[in-house]
C-alpha cells in the first residue's frame, strides 16, 4: 500500500526541501517507487532534482486542480525508481483559490486517490511543504499519513513546534483520523555548538521515541549537491550527511517492513 | 519623517528576524526612534527582543485590525529608542481575515499611518516579514517606503529571487508607487565556501549597487545572541557579525542623512 509522508515546519530554511530530495533518492535506491510532490512554490525540490523551469509545462498546481490528466503532471527524475511533481510560481495562487472550495482542504488528498485508480503505483509518496500553515500544508497535512518534521538545531527553531503540533491534532480531529507524526528530525546538527546540543536534548527529553534516532549534521556537501542536480548519495555518497539520509531511509523502511 | 522599511524574502530562514533585530537595536544605538512590527505569526522577533509570551496582551494582530488603541499593542524593549509591536498566533489568521477586506492590501498601511495621528513618533519602523509572498507580507510592501532582502549566500536561495522581485514591480505600479528597493543583504557568508563566494558574486554583477557593500558572515555568535534575549550588540559587541550589523546601520543611515 502507498504511504503518504508530509515534510513539514512553518520555520523557515530547516531543511524540509534537503530532507525530501535526500530521504526521496535513498529509498529509491533501496528498490521503492517514491513520488516527490513539490508544494512550494519556490520549486526548491524540482531544481535540485534537475527539472528545469521551462521543462515543467504541468505541475503541482494542474495535480491538486486537475487541470489535466494526472500522469501528464508527473516526470520522471535521472533516479530510477523516483518521479517527482515539480512546482511552479502558479501556485502562489493556490491558497486564494483554495478558499472558495468546498472541499478546500481534501483536493491534494483527492488527487493522490486518484493515483490509485490510474493505475499510477508508488511505495512512498513525498510532499515537500512551503514554510508556512498555510491552505496549501494543511492540505499536506490532510493527505497524509504521517509527518516528517525536519527540526533544524538552532534557538528560533523550537519556538514554532508548538504551533506546529496544534494544528496536526486539530487536522488529525477534523479531517485525518490517521495522521500520526513519522518522526522529528534533528537536522544542521553541529556537536561543538553549545545551542546545537540544547536543542536536540531538548527535544529528547520533551519528545521522547517522537524523535528519530539519525540526525543529520550540518554539512557544506548537503547545500552544494543541488548546485549539480545531485542527491548527496550521487554527489558526495560517503559524506556525513549521505551516510545519515541512508540511515534515516532504513529507520523509516524498518518500521514498514516490521508491520 | 519616518522611514518604513519591510524586511522580506519568501525563502526560509536567510536572516530575516536576525537583521530586523540586530539592524533595529543598531540604529536604536545611534539615537534614533526605532519601532518593529513582528508580522510573523511564529514571534521570532518578539522573542529575540525579550518579549514572554505571557506578556503579549496584545499584538501585531490587534494593531493590524484595529482591536484596541494602537499605544496599546506597542511595548518597549530594553533597549532605548527600540520599542515593539510583539506577534502571537493569533496572526496566521490574519491571512484569510484580511482576504474578504475592502482594504485588504492597506490595513497595515493605515494603522501605520495613524501612529502618527496619535503622536507615536518614531524615525525608523522596520516590519519583519514571515517567509511567504501572504497577504501579510504584502501589506508590509505596500506600508513600506522600501525593503530589505536577506539573501542568504547558497544554492536555493538565489531561485526565489526573481519572483520577489516581480512582487515588488507588481506592488510599486498598483498599491505603492515609492516603493523602493533599500538593498540587497548578503547573509551568512563563508569566504571558505565555493558556493557562498558564488553567489556573492552573482548578486553583485547582475544587481549591482542595489546589493549593500556590507555583507553579514555565518557567525554562531549571531545565532546564540536571541536566545539570551539579546542584541549581538549586546552579546559579544565585537564579533563579526555585531561589527556588520552597524556596519549595515551605518550605511543605511548615510542615505538619508545626506538627502
Ligand atoms: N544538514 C545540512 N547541512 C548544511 N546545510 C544544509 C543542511 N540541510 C540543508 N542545508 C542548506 O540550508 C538551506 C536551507 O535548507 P532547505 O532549503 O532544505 O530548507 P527548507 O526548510 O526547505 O527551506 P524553506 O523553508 O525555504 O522551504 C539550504 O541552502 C540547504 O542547502
Ligand atoms: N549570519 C548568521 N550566521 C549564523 N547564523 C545565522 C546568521 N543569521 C541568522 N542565523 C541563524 O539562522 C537561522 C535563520 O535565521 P532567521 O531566523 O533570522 O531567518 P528568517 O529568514 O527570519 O527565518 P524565517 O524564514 O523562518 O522567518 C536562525 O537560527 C539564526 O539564528
Ligand atoms: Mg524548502
Ligand atoms: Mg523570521
Amino acid at each position: 500500500d502507498t504511504r503518504v509522508i508530509a515534510i513539514a515546519n512553518q520555520k523557515g530554511g530547516v531543511g524540509k526541501t534537503t530532507t525530501a530530495i535526500n530521504l526521496a533518492t535513498a529509498l529509491s535506491e533501496l528498490g521503492k517507487r517514491v513520488l516527490l510532490i513539490d508544494l512550494d512554490p519556490q520549486g526548491n525540490a524540482s531544481t535540485g532534482l534537475g527539472r528545469e523551469l521551462r521543462d515543467r509545462t504541468y505541475s503541482s498546481y494542474d495535480f491538486i486542480f486537475n487541470r489535466t490528466k494526472l500522469a501528464e503532471t508527473i516526470s520522471e527524475t535521472k533516479y530510477e525508481n523516483l518521479d517527482i511533481v515539480a512546482s511552479t510560481t502558479d501556485l502562489s495562487s493556490a491558497d486564494i483559490e483554495l478558499y472558495d472550495r468546498e472541499r478546500k482542504l481534501y483536493q491534494l488528498k483527492d488527487s493522490i486517490s486518484a493515483l490509485r485508480r490510474a493505475e499510477l503505483h508508488y511505495d512512498f509518496v513525498f510532499i515537500d511543504c512551503p514554510p508556512s500553515l498555510n491552505l496549501l500544508t494543511l492540505n499536506a497535512l490532510v493527505a497524509s499519513n504521517s509527518i516528517v518534521v525536519p527540526l533544524q538545531s538552532e534557538f528560533f527553531a523550537l519556538e514554532g513546534l508548538s504551533q506546529l503540533m496544534q494544528t496536526i491534532t486539530m487536522i488529525r480531529k477534523s479531517s485525518n483520523k490517521s495522521l500520526r507524526i513519522e518522526g522529528i528530525l534533528v537536522t544542521m546538527f553541529d556537536a561543538r555548538n553549545r545551542i546545537s546540543r540544547q536543542v536536540e536534548d531538548d527535544a529528547r527529553s520533551h519528545l521522547g521515541s517522537l524523535v528519530f534516532e539519525t540526525r543529520i549534521p550540518r554539512s557544506v556537501r548537503l547545500s552544494e549537491a543541488p548546485s549539480f542536480s545531485q542527491s548527496i548519495h550521487d554527489y558526495d555518497r560517503y559524506s556525513k550527511g549521505g551516510q545519515a539520509y541512508r540511515k534515516l531511509a532504513w529507520e523509516i523502511l524498518r518500521r514498514y517492513e516490521t508491520s
